[in-house]
């Protein structure tokens, strides 16, 4: 219930009306949409149970690690009503065309795989929650420096769960591991998109705001 | 150098 209670507000991507229709405009879109996520997902950490009891610099290292999974999930998530099509926000829905169009088609492929997978399981908001706080904790950036306090946190969520599921999912006994068995894709994916916005970054034709330029950088 | 990034100066602001 503090990770339901946690959840941030949704954001809206808003595509400039006034701008034509172009592989730039999408990347823009993106990337603005993106800087602002992040300004959420740091926001959001600081209401995990344990992560500000971590030192700064731990909460740095697993932000700088993970944030593209932690968004990402949320896209898979967010898109799991639409079958095919990749819900960016509310406002920014990409289908099949859009997303070749885009030059996204590998990246929105591998997001669409994930989706499928949650889909399938069809995966409600509690799991997501505690699937997306496991991501947070689950970093494996070799610069953190207090492992047993990160240890300590990734179990404390594992065991709520394991709880949930006793309970809300008694008949599905394997339904946990499954959940968790989703998180290599989701890092494969992540990893999928860093290098597609860190490609753009280097080309340098995209505006990106400094959140992001930070975040890619690090 | 890690003091200078805005993700340090989001993580210390309270709210």
């Amino acid at each position: 219930s503090h990770l339901m209670a946690a959840e941030p507000e949704k954001l809206f991507a808003m595509p400039d009306p006034l701008v034509q229709d172009s592989y730039l405009k999408t990347m823009t879109t993106l990337c603005d949409l993106a800087d602002r996520e992040l300004v959420v997902i740091i926001g959001w950490a600081k209401h995990i149970p344990g992560f500000p009891s971590l030192s700064l610099a731990d909460q740095m290292s697993i932000l700088q690690s993970v944030w593209l999974e932690v968004l990402i999930l949320g896209v898979a998530f967010r898109s799991l009503p639409y079958e095919d099509e990749i819900v960016f926000a509310e406002d920014y829905i990409m289908d099949e065309d859009m997303s070749t169009m885009a030059g996204l088609t590998e990246l929105n492929g591998a997001i669409n795989q994930l989706a499928r997978k949650y889909r399938n399981l069809q995966l409600d908001k509690e799991e997501f929650v505690m699937l997306k706080a496991i991501a947070l904790t689950n970093s494996d950036s070799v610069h953190i420096e207090d492992l047993e306090a990160v240890q300590h946190l990734k179990d404390v969520l594992h065991e709520a769960l394991l709880e949930y599921e006793s309970t809300k999912h008694s008949d599905e006994p394997r339904r946990a591991g499954k959940l968790l068995m989703t998180l290599p894709l989701l890092r494969q994916t992540a990893n999928r998109a860093l290098h597609h916005f860190y490609n753009l970054k280097v080309e340098g034709k995209v505006p990106m705001h400094k959140l992001f330029l930070e975040m890619l950088e690090a | 150098k890690e003091k200078h990034k805005i993700l340090h100066r989001l993580l210390q602001n309270s709210s």
